[in-house]
C-alpha cells in the first residue's frame, strides 16, 4: 500500500521542491518504487527533471480529462508533470462539489503500484495544497531556519488540524526538517532550538545544510545524486531519506 | 502624486518582503513620504515591523468594511497591516464585479498624501497580486540568482503584459534586481548574466548581496538601517533606493 507524503509549507523558497525531488530519487535508488506529483503551477519539480515534451499533466487530470499519467525517469521513479495552466485550477475547481477530494480520487486506483507517492505543493494554502493534504497519509514540513519562515508555522498547523478534522482523519504531521542550514549563523541555531522545543520528536535529526550544488543541479535537469554524489546536499538528503523509511515502517 | 510600486514575483522566498520593508525605510529616511501595504496573507511585512496590536487591516478594507487605515512607523513611514484572514480574500472577492480594481479604488483617495506607495505581494499570481499590478505605476521584480527562480520569469512577464492590455495601461515593468547575491557562486554569476542579456537596462545596477543581517533584523521588528547601518544589506538597499529615486524623477 503506497504511502502518500506531501511536502508543504506556504512560506516561499524553503526547499519544498528541492526536497521532493531529492528524497524521491534517494528512495528510488534504495529500491523503493516512487511516484512524484508536481502540484505547483510554477512546475519547478517538472523543470528539475528537465521534462519538456510531454502532452499530459496534472492539470488535465484534475479537471477530469483523463486519469493520472506519468513519465518514467528511471526504473523506480515516475513523475506526473505540472503545467503553467495549473494556476487556473484553483478558480476552475472552486465550485466543484467535493473539490478537496479530486486528487485523492485520482491517486486511489494507482496507489498500490508504488511504495511512496510524494507531492510537491505551491507556496500557498489554496485548493491545490488542500488537495495534497487531503490525499496524504503524512505531511512533512521543510523549514528554513529563519525568523520569517518560523512565523508561518502556527497558521500551517491550524490548517492541518482543520483538514484532519474535516477532510482526512488519517493525515499525520509526519515531521519537520530544517533546510538551507548553516550552523555558523546564530540565527539558524536559535531557530533550530525554537523548532525542536515546539515540535520535539517530530523534528528529523537530519538538517539539510546550505549547499550550492543543490541549486546548481536543477539547471542540468539532474537530482543531487546524479549531479554530485559527494556533496553535502547528497549526504543530507540520503540521511533524511533513511530517516523517512525508518518512520514509515 | 504618489508613485505606486509593487514588488512582485510568484517564486517564493526571493526577497519581496525584505525589499519592500528596506526600500520603504530607506526612501522615508531620505525625506520621502512613504506608505507600505502588506498584501500577503502570511503578513511577513507586518511582522517585520513588529506590528501586533492593531484592530484594522488590509483584508477588512478590501471587503469594504472601511477605507484604508494605517499605523505610523516613523515620521515619513506608514504601514497598512495584513492579517492571516486575508487568505480568504481570493475566494470571497472572486465573484465581485471589477474584482481586480478593488485595491486601486482604495488607493486613489489617499495617493496624493505620499511620494511612494509600495506593495508587498504573496508568492502567487492570484487575485491579490493582480490587484497590486492593476494599482501600480510600476512593478519591480526581485530575483534570486538561481535556476529555479529564473524559470518563472516568462510566466510573470506574460501576466504583466495581459494586465497592461486589459486592466492597467500605465503599468510599467520598472525593473529587475538581484537578491541574496553571492558573487563567489558561479551559478549566481551565470544567472546574473542571463538576466542582464534578457532585461538589458531594466536591471538595476545594485545587487542585494546575501547578508544574514537582513534575515536577523525582522526578528527584532527592525529594518536593516535600524538594526545594523554598516551591514552590506543596509548599503545595498540604500544604493537600490537611490537608483529607484533616480528612475522615478
Ligand atoms: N539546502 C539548500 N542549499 C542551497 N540552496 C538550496 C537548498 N535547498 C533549496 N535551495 C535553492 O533555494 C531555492 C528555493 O528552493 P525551492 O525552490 O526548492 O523551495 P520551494 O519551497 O519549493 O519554493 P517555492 O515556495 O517557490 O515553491 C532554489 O533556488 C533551490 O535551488
Ligand atoms: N539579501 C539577503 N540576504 C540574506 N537573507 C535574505 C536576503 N533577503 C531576504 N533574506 C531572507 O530570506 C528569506 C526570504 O526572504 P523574503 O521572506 O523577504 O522573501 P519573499 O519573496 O517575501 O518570500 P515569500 O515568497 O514567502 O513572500 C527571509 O528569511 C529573509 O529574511
Ligand atoms: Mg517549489
Ligand atoms: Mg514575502
Amino acid at each position: 500500500m503506497g504511502r502518500v507524503i506531501t511536502f508543504s509549507n506556504h512560506k516561499g523558497g524553503v526547499g519544498k521542491t528541492t526536497s521532493t525531488v531529492n528524497v524521491g530519487v534517494a528512495l528510488s535508488e534504495m529500491g523503493q518504487k516512487v511516484l512524484l506529483i508536481d502540484l505547483d503551477p510554477q512546475a519547478n519539480l517538472t523543470q528539475s527533471f528537465g521534462i519538456t515534451k510531454v502532452n499530459f499533466n496534472i492539470y488535465e487530470a484534475l479537471i477530469g480529462k483523463y486519469e493520472l499519467r506519468w513519465t518514467s525517469i528511471s526504473e523506480n521513479l515516475d513523475v506526473v508533470p505540472s503545467t503553467l495552466d495549473l494556476s487556473g485550477a484553483e478558480i476552475e475547481l472552486g465550485a466543484e462539489p467535493g473539490r478537496e477530494f479530486i486528487l485523492r480520487e485520482l491517486i486511489e486506483p494507482i496507489r498500490d503500484q508504488y511504495d511512496y507517492i510524494l507531492l510537491d505543493t505551491p507556496p500557498s494554502l489554496g485548493l491545490l495544497t488542500v488537495n495534497a493534504l487531503t490525499s496524504a497519509d503524512a505531511v512533512y514540513i521543510p523549514l528554513q531556519a529563519e525568523y520569517l519562515a518560523l512565523q508561518g508555522l502556527t497558521k500551517l498547523t491550524t490548517v492541518i488540524r482543520k483538514i484532519q478534522r474535516r477532510l482526512n482523519r488519517k493525515l499525520e504531521l509526519g515531521g519537520v526538517f530544517l533546510t538551507q542550514y548553516d550552523r555558523r549563523k546564530i540565527l539558524n541555531r536559535e531557530v533550530a532550538e525554537t523548532v525542536s522545543n515546539f515540535f520535539k520528536d517530530k523534528v528529523f535529526k537530519t538538517k539539510i545544510r546550505d549547499n550550492v550544488a543543490l541549486a546548481e543541479a536543477p539547471s542540468l535537469g539532474k537530482d543531487i545524486f546524479n549531479y554530485n554524489k559527494k556533496s553535502n546536499g547528497a549526504k543530507d538528503y540520503l540521511s533524511l531519506s533513511k530517516e523517512i523509511i525508518a518512520r514509515n515502517r
